[in-house]
């Protein structure tokens, strides 16, 4: 059986929240190591990978490999019923049909308990190869979401160069151009506010950015994400959490002019 | 303009 606690439901609230618009019926594989997923959106061009690892649950038990196959929907309706600072228990039998969840606040001694029906899904799953990234840049997310969302209002699309001055995120559309750059900063007080570029060789990369501003539905989980880039293949941009979890996105670019 | 790749293009089966 299935047996994970969580000191606060807030966490899979909000890995839910930032994924649902993205992808809807997907596998929570859960085995010994924790609780991952891994799911496409309908269009094949974003991939979400998220691994909740063992030790960010206490106790964490599963004895058996599971596929819990879940609404997200249906899971946001549920998660719902639940404060943000609840311990939250996720339990199934070793071949569920149902996805138990209890809600615990130790203050008021309330107890709210649900069945959340599973459903078989035949999940395709991609080899994502180990790449070395030609650019790693780490960055605050909440800045990452505003240049997204702004550059949107005036493209669909966003180009992102980086070299060691910095990265440069600019756009071209109907009613004009924008572009913002980020040069290497480092806040000693304030190190969530840090840029920081690694780079082994400039890159330059165009995306859509109706992915990205939906990724950006993940900046409370994470004060920093960060993005990996390489000329040719697709962008990762990773939300670290607490205990070497992470929620990762993958974007396929756009190619040729 | 650029076109829309996928993710199979990139990432093979398992």
């Amino acid at each position: 059986m299935l047996e994970a606690r969580l000191e606060q439901a807030d966490l899979l609230k909000k890995v839910v929240d930032a994924i649902k618009d993205l992808v809807q019926d997907c596998n929570f594989d859960c085995n010994d190591s924790g609780v991952a997923l891994q799911a496409m959106d309908n269009s094949h061009v974003a991939l979400v990978s998220m691994m909740l690892k063992a030790e960010s649950f206490s106790p964490y038990r599963c004895d058996r490999n599971v596929a819990l196959g879940v609404n997200l929907t249906s899971l946001t309706k549920v998660l719902r019923a639940a404060q943000n600072e609840d311990i939250l228990t996720l339990k199934a039998e070793d071949a569920p049909d149902v996805l138990n969840l209890v809600f615990e606040n130790t203050d008021s001694d309330r107890l709210s308990e649900y069945d959340l029906k599973l459903m078989d899904i035949d999940q395709e799953h991609l080899g994502i190869p180990d790449t070395e990234y030609a650019a790693t840049i780490s960055l605050p997310s909440v800045e990452f979401r505003r240049i997204c969302v702004d550059l949107m209002a005036l493209s669909e699309s966003v180009s992102i160069e980086t070299s060691k001055d910095g990265i440069k995120f600019s756009c071209a559309g109907d009613i004009g151009n924008g572009a913002v750059t980020l040069r290497p900063n480092t806040n000693v007080e304030k190190p969530d506010q840090n840029v920081e570029i690694e780079l082994t060789e400039p890159v330059a990369l165009t995306f859509s950015l109706k992915y990205l501003v939906n990724f950006c539905k993940a900046a409370g989980l994470s004060k920093t994400v960060k993005l990996c880039l390489s000329n040719e293949v697709p962008l990762l941009v990773e939300y670290a959490l607490a205990g070497s979890s992470y929620l990762r996105f993958y974007l396929a670019p756009k190619i040729g002019d | 303009p650029p076109t829309q790749a996928t993710l199979g293009k990139f990432f093979g089966k398992p």
